[in-house]
């Protein structure tokens, strides 16, 4: 943000917005030092407004990819004007997923993915695959990154500037190639990500049993054997905001909810915070 | 099959764990206020308990690790194809009696390396590579001593973590991870791979990061890696995940590094499932909007 700002070029209006996190963000730093969570309400009610909201602002009526298709495809015959419309929309967007924590900041967590592995359950062999050749890839790559980096480290002052705004800037990526079709985060396909897991240990739960156990008898390794487990939290295509599945267009239409619904806002808060019932 | 003749079957699950933060120091019965090493409780709430209290502001006790991971072996060791693990392996530094020292940082990451290999490795093999899950780290914020400051390699810092890592991290990229500390794994040989990104060379809170827009800068070097990297598995028809521990936010990158980053993550959309990441401790997700990445970017150069 710095050397945008330092050129008194102004943030895209999505990204101004994102100063509602700054206070929060602070907070997030300063908890560096510990794991006593401060601000995390402010934090996380920044994330609604900074994207959830604008996403929200900017969709029709739905960002999934099938349910525009079958609407396009009622008023319109030809399939592929259909698919760059909607694909225009949603792959601009990739998703962040971050995750809970073990340690309790709030209840300690972990989350188990579930993948599409069809076609390759039963016949995928690697034995017949050519070399990898990757030794030979990093020898290649270690080359090219110093002569990437020589390239103009010899200039200086004038004569480095000039070079650079005539040169390609190849941490930018080349766009990608319209030929090429969506991934796994766009379409249903091998390796798309259908659903997920989220574990918790319920702190207070674990304690409580534990106590009982050791009042009964128990040793503290067996009241603690007894009484420790993760259990489940909730799973993606839970009520109220069930996910079909994990496509970039599911998270966009799960925002666009989060953004105009209060009862699922409250319910992604408490799921955000690990079912601690934290507030600020 | 794999090319060794062994067979392995899909599972069409991972697991995704981070910031287990164990603290050596934490002593159940002490005061929370104390960070958990100390001190007279002054109630029920400020009370170390023995796997720890939610929202306290105490470390995970060794139990709490120790029983989390016993947990995770003993029901879902079987279920899962890897484990992506994205870091923060070391109590915070939040105590001035017990100010933390490298080898401390060094010591409990390896020995946590350690556990994670125990689990996942293949029990009937001499090959300490040999894994039945394959296990992903990367480096968080709190791993590196001073706090949050990490620079390129070859370092004392990057050649401890090849070597607690080491079976881990493919053979062939041993070299290149001394100096970038980023690598990926095929989980899926051929097919599927998840790469471990050194998120700290893109982190606001590190002192040596300041731009992505200098060759000099960690982050530039990262990306330029990433790229080749991300064009290479494309080359491949193979599809990869992203992993690392700071998540790519605006409040969390440097400069242009976070809009650097979101393009590429959009431009390799046919390759790239998504991004896993810990350090926030909050379960969430951000959809991240490269047209607006490429007007920052656009704007800036």
């Amino acid at each position: 943000g710095k050397s945008i700002r330092a050129n008194g070029e102004e943030f895209d209006d999505e990204y101004e917005s994102d100063d509602v996190l700054d206070g929060a963000v602070e907070a997030s730093d300063a908890r560096t030092m510990g794991a006593k969570p401060v601000n995390k309400v402010a934090y996380i009610d920044g994330v609604r407004e900074a994207y959830y909201e604008k996403i929200a602002s900017k969709a029709g009526s739905s960002f999934s990819i099938e349910r525009k298709k079958k609407n396009h495809n009622k008023k319109h015959k030809n399939r592929d004007k259909s698919k760059k419309q909607y694909k225009g929309k949603v792959d601009r967007y990739s998703i962040v997923n971050v995750a809970g924590s073990v340690i309790p900041t709030f209840n300690p967590s972990f989350r188990v993915w579930e993948y599409n592995i069809s076609g390759l359950e039963s016949d995928y062999s690697v034995s017949g695959m050519p070399a990898q050749g990757w030794q030979k890839f990093f020898d290649n790559l270690e080359v090219q990154i110093l002569r990437d980096l020589e390239d103009e480290s010899s200039l200086s002052g004038l004569a480095n500037t000039l070079s650079r705004n005539r040169k390609v800037d190849k941490t930018i990526p080349p766009r990608m190639p319209a030929d090429l079709p969506l991934g796994p985060a766009y379409v249903p396909q091998l390796f798309t990500p259908t659903r997920f897991v989220q574990y918790y240990a319920d702190l207070e739960a674990i304690e409580r049993k534990y106590q009982k156990e050791v009042k009964k008898g128990a040793s503290e390794e067996d009241a603690a054997a007894k009484a420790f487990a993760y259990k489940v939290e909730y799973t993606s295509d839970d009520a109220p905001y069930p996910m079909k599945s994990l496509l970039t267009g599911d998270y966009l239409d799960l925002a666009v909810q989060l953004a105009n619904n209060e009862t699922f806002w409250s319910k992604f808060k408490e799921r955000a915070f690990l079912s601690t019932g934290y507030d600020d | 099959r794999l090319a060794d003749g062994k067979t392995k079957s899909l599972k069409g699950r991972f697991l995704h764990i981070t910031d287990i933060h164990p603290d050596p120091f934490y002593k159940s019965g002490t005061s929370a206020e104390e960070v958990c090493h100390r001190g007279k409780p002054k109630d029920a709430s400020d009370t170390a308990t023995r796997f720890g209290v939610a929202m306290n502001g105490c470390d995970s006790s060794m139990d709490l690790m120790n029983y989390t991971l016993d947990w995770v072996e003993k029901n879902l060791r079987d279920k899962i194809d890897f484990v992506v693990w994205t870091g923060d392996n070391i109590r915070h530094d939040n105590d001035r009696r017990f100010p933390r020292t490298e080898s401390q940082i060094f010591d409990l990451n390896a020995k946590v390396a350690s556990k994670f290999e125990d689990m996942f490795r293949n029990k009937d093999s001499i090959n300490p590579r040999d894994f039945d899950v394959t296990v992903i780290p990367s480096l968080g914020n709190n791993d590196v001593f001073p706090h949050n400051l990490f620079s390129l390699g070859p370092t004392l810092q990057t050649r401890e973590l090849n070597s607690m890592w080491s079976n881990f991290i493919p053979q062939e990229q041993q070299r290149s991870f001394d100096r970038g500390t980023s690598y990926f794994v095929e989980v899926i040989p051929g097919k599927l791979a998840v790469l471990s990104i050194e998120t700290l060379y893109l982190y606001k809170a590190n002192p040596l990061v300041d731009t992505c827009d200098s060759k000099k800068e960690p982050g530039y070097q990262l990306l330029l890696w990433l790229g080749y990297v991300l064009e290479e598995l494309r080359s491949r028809n193979m599809k990869v995940w992203l992993s690392g521990h700071v998540p790519p936010l605006p409040k969390n990158y440097d400069g242009n590094c976070f809009h650097k980053f979101t393009l590429w993550t959009n431009e390799y959309r046919d390759i790239i499932i998504g991004g896993l990441y810990g350090h926030m401790n909050i379960d969430h997700f951000i959809p991240l909007d490269a047209k607006k990445s490429w007007k920052a970017v656009e704007k800036s150069s």
